[in-house]
C-alpha cells in the first residue's frame, strides 16, 4: 500500500505545492503510481498540473462531507504519466468550519484516502498556510511530513511552532508520524541570510535536512501558468535537476 | 479618529508582513501615530518589530475572548517613535475556532479598535494567509483593504477569490470597504513572469494599482530578524526608498 507524505509548513510561500508537485512529477517519471491530494482550497496544486479548479463536479470538499457520494471517480489523470491528483477548490474551506463538531474531525482523511491506497505507490498531500483542521487531517493521515523551508527570518520563527504541532499529532491521532526531511526552498547561494538561516538549520536538524536543496530558479513560477511540471515545462533547468535528485535522494532514504 | 486598513491576501507569503511593518514605519516616520494589530497567529509582525512573542502576558487573543480583563495596557511601544503594536502569538488560533458560536463574531475586532481609534492616525492590520474568521473580521474593522500582489501565477489565482470576500463583507458587514489598492511586491524587472502578471494587473486593475512597485531587495528580510524596520536598518536600500515612497503615495491619494 502507498507510502503517505504530507508536505506541510504554515508559514506562507515556502515552495509547499510547487514541491507538492515537481517531486510527485519527479517520482512518476521513475515508474511510481503516484497521487496528489490538493489539501489546500486556493487549489494550486490542482491548477498547478491543468484542473480547471472553477468547474469541478467532485473535489475534496465532497470527500470530506459528501454522505455516500461515489469516490470511485474524484481522482484525476494529469497530463503526465503516473501522476494523478485528488483536486480541491475554495469550497474547501467550508469543510474546516463544518468538520468542528463531528467525532473524530481529525482523522476524516486517513478515512477518505484508506479506500486509495492499494493504487498508488506513494501519496503526496500539499497542506494549506495554517496549522487548522485541514493540515492536522493531512499530518494523521500521513506515515511522513516533508517541511519546505525558506531561509529567512520569518520562516525560521515558525518553524519550532511546526515541530510542536506534528509531535502533538503524533501523541494524539497518529503514532508513527515521522518527519520525512526539512527541505531547503528558494536556496539563493549569493545570499547571507541564506547561509546564516541553512547553518542555523544544519546545526540543529543535521539529520533531517535533505542534502539536495532546491534553488531559486524562475523555471520553477513559471510553469504552473501553463499547468505543466518542471519535467514538461523545463526539465533541465536548476529546478528541474534539482526536484529529480531530491526524488532520488527521497527514494534512498526509504530502503 | 483613525484611519484603518487591513493587509490581506490569503495567497501565503506575498509580503503582507513586510508591508504592514514598513508602511506603517513610513508613515510614523512622517508623523503620524500609527498602530500595527498583528492579527495572524503566526505573530511575525510582532516579532519583525522586536516584541518577544513567546512570554507575552496581554495579546490580541485576550481582547478577542477575554472577559473584562483591562484592554488599556495592550499595545506596547516599539523603537521607532510614534510606531506602536497589538501583538500576537499563536494563542489567537485558538480565537478562531472559539469565534465560531459567538453572535456577530465578525465584528469582535472593530469592536476591539473602537477604545483605541482616538489615540492613533492610522491603524493598520496584518492578516494571515487564510480567508477565515481573523481575516474576515479585518476586513470587517478596516475603512479599506491593501492588496500586496507577487508578480506569480498562483498569487494572481487567488485574486478573483480576495476580491469576492471583500465584496461579500461589503454586503454583509461593513458597507464602506473599499480597496486602498494592490502593490506590486518582490518585484523583479529582470523576469518575463512579472511583467506579464503587472501588465495583466495594469489592464484589469489600473486606477487601483499603487503606481509604487517594491522591488526584491535582501535587506527587506535581514531587518526583521533584528526587530527593527527598514528605516532604522537601511533607510537608503531600495527597499527603504520604495515604502517611504509608497506612503507618500498613499498619503496623496488620502486628500
Ligand atoms: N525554487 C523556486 N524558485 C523560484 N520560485 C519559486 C520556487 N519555489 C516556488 N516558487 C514560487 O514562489 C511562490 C511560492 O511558492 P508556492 O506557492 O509553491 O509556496 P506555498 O508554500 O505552496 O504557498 P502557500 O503558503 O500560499 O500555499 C510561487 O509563486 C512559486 O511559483
Ligand atoms: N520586497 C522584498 N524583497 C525581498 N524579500 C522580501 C520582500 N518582501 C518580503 N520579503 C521576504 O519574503 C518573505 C515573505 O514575506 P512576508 O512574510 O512579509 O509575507 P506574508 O505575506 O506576510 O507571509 P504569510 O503569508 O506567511 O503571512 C519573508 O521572509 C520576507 O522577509
Ligand atoms: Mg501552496
Ligand atoms: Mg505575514
Amino acid at each position: 500500500s502507498a507510502k503517505t507524505i504530507a508536505i506541510a509548513n504554515q508559514k506562507g510561500g515556502v515552495g509547499k505545492t510547487t514541491t507538492s508537485i515537481n517531486l510527485a512529477a519527479s517520482l512518476a517519471k521513475k515508474r511510481k503510481k503516484v497521487l496528489i491530494v490538493d489539501s489546500d482550497p486556493q487549489g494550486n496544486a490542482s491548477s498547478g498540473v491543468g484542473v480547471k479548479t472553477r468547474n469541478l463536479e467532485k473535489h475534496l470538499y465532497h470527500a470530506y462531507t459528501g454522505g455516500d457520494i461515489d469516490l470511485s471517480d474524484i481522482c484525476q489523470k494529469t497530463s503526465f504519466t503516473n501522476l494523478e491528483i485528488l483536486p480541491s477548490n475554495i469550497d474547501l474551506v467550508a469543510a474546516e468550519i463544518e468538520l468542528i463538531d463531528v467525532p473524530s474531525r481529525e482523522s476524516r482523511l486517513k478515512n477518505i484516502l484508506s479506500s486509495f491506497t492499494d493504487k498508488y505507490d506513494y501519496i503526496i498531500i500539499d497542506c494549506p498556510p495554517s496549522l487548522g483542521l485541514l493540515t492536522i487531517n493531512a499530518l494523521t493521515a500521513s506515515d511522513s511530513v516533508l517541511i519546505p523551508m525558506q531561509c529567512e527570518y520569518f520562516a525560521m520563527e515558525g518553524l519550532a511552532q511546526l515541530i510542536n504541532t506534528i509531535r502533538s499529532v503524533k501523541k494524539s491521532f497518529n503514532k508513527t508520524l515521522f518527519i520525512e526531511g526539512l527541505l531547503l526552498t528558494m536556496f539563493d547561494s549569493r545570499n547571507n541570510l541564506t547561509h546564516q538561516v541553512s547553518d542555523e538549520l544544519k546545526k540543529h536538524f543535521s539529520k533531517q535536512l535533505f542534502k539536495t536543496a532546491i534553488p531559486r530558479n524562475v523555471r520553477l513560477s513559471e510553469c504552473p501558468s501553463h499547468g505543466k511540471t518542471i519535467f514538461d515545462y523545463d526539465p533541465k533547468s536548476t529546478g528541474g535537476e534539482a526536484y529529480s535528485k531530491l526524488a532520488n535522494e527521497f527514494l534512498k532514504n526509504q530502503r
